[in-house]
């Protein structure tokens, strides 16, 4: 079936905060996505680093002012670590 | 400001750079004086000196590059990535890649090729991104007009941290970032603009919404890249939905992001007098369409309507408004009027004609 179009920005959107924070955060691409993990997720581990550095509220949510900043231009290299 | 971990820099002060190709959407001459003047922001504060080399291996290597360039690091098209560097080091260390497929540009269009270059090469210098809204490490891109940029003092203090000072005898410095809840901190000028509050601090504004609790800074660029930053008096006009900026003897009339065409013009087409070269501070009265101007320790009235000033003017300040002393920026919001002057805040009445409250200049940031 087509997909509905609020399933679909949430697809942009996930797609959105994991591929921002993977670039610029070292947010590890979770190779074994079926197993569950009892620490913290890492997305929301990351993403409350990123609302930090950026002096955003630390929501560990993709926010509207999360999502804003994210699609900001800017330079290539890592927030954290190199 | 942050350094890259594990601490890289160049072991030698005197390093070389090299322009390995140019983007076809600036000039070749205007590609270049944007890099001698990016690398001049560094060398300006440090010990550090620059040397362009051609055809030959250079400790920096600035290239314009397409998505995926061998490195590990791909570009991603118009947007997003603009470009990245690496850290000081033999072979790519040191070198910058800008993405060729930005809009490139030596104004406010598109990416200013000098404000990216100039924060690359902080890159290649061993700094890391800084968490300081204001700093050219600050990784996103804002622009600045760069007749107007200033190193800010943050990225002085971590370049500095690195290489040492530089050799000149009076030590540069740089602008510092208005921190909202700092009790030192003083305004330029203050307008609403459609039910908000926007003061302005330097090439700053901190944005005030009344319904919501945090208070937004950005740079004034980032709405209108046009306006000069050090605005002097704002006002808005409720009527005709604009607000007029003032800075030395021109203002500019904006409504929304838009500059009026034909602006900036002389202020002394609202009817000031030769003698007056800039204006401290402006406020409207929506009720009475009345503007008030206050210059030194006078002020004038200007009628909106008939788009004059009044009579009998200009008249001293503290005939009508009592001790507030010179006004730095002044704003009206639900019949009282504010007037700031250095860190204090003066609520004047304007129906019973006196000063009913005094705050501190930042009361507004629920600090």
């Amino acid at each position: 079936f087509p997909v509905a179009p609020e399933a679909e920005d949430d697809g942009k959107t996930i797609q959105l905060v994991e591929s921002y924070l993977e670039n610029f955060y070292n947010l590890q691409r979770n190779h074994r996505p079926h197993l569950r993990s009892r620490d913290e997720n890492p997305v929301v581990a990351k993403l409350k680093e990123m609302q930090e550095f950026f002096g955003l509220q630390v929501t560990g949510k993709p926010d509207p002012d999360t999502l804003k900043m994210m699609k900001k231009p800017r330079c290539g290299v890592p927030d954290i670590g190199q | 400001y942050m350094f890259t971990p594990g601490n890289p820099k160049w072991k030698r002060n005197n390093l070389t750079y090299r322009i390995l190709n140019y983007t076809p959407k600036m000039r070749q001459a205007d590609v270049d004086e944007a890099v001698r003047k990016a690398l001049s922001v560094w060398s300006n504060v440090t010990p550090l000196t620059f040397q362009k080399v051609e055809d030959k291996e250079a400790d920096i290597m600035i290239s314009f590059a397409y998505r995926d360039h061998r490195d590990n690091s791909p570009f991603d098209g118009p947007n997003g990535q603009l470009a990245h560097a690496f850290q000081p080091g033999d072979n790519i260390g040191g070198d910058v890649h800008l993405d060729e497929e930005e809009a490139w540009t030596k104004d406010g269009r598109g990416y200013n090729l000098f404000i990216v270059l100039a924060h690359e090469l902080g890159h290649s210098l061993g700094l890391s991104h800084s968490d300081d809204p204001g700093a050219l490490m600050f990784p996103n891109y804002s622009y600045t007009d760069p007749n107007e940029f200033l190193l800010p003092q943050d990225d002085i203090n971590g370049i500095q941290a690195i290489y040492g000072r530089s050799n000149a005898a009076v030590q540069p410095t740089g602008p510092t970032t208005p921190q909202a809840c700092d009790p030192n901190l003083t305004f330029d000028a203050i307008t609403t603009l459609r039910g908000e509050i926007f003061f302005f601090k330097g090439r700053y504004m901190l944005r005030k919404h009344p319904a919501r609790a945090e208070t937004e800074l950005n740079f004034i660029s980032l709405f209108w890249p046009k306006l000069p930053s050090g605005i002097q008096a704002a006002y808005e006009n409720v009527e005709r939905d604009e607000i007029l900026l003032f800075k030395e003897d021109k203002y500019w009339v904006v409504r929304g992001y838009d500059i009026v065409p034909g602006y900036p013009k002389p202020i002394y087409r609202l009817g000031f007098p030769k003698t007056v070269k800039r204006v401290n501070a402006a406020y409207s009265d929506e009720s009475t369409g009345k503007t008030y101007f206050f210059v030194a320790d006078r002020y004038w009235r200007y009628d909106e309507k008939k788009k004059s000033m009044d009579r009998g003017y200009p008249r001293k300040i503290i005939a009508d408004f009592g001790r507030i002393g010179r006004v730095d920026a002044a704003f009206q919001k639900d019949g009282y009027v504010y007037f700031f002057h250095e860190r204090t805040q003066y609520q004047f009445d304007p129906r019973a004609k006196r000063i009913v409250g005094k705050m501190n200049s930042i009361s507004w940031f629920n600090c």
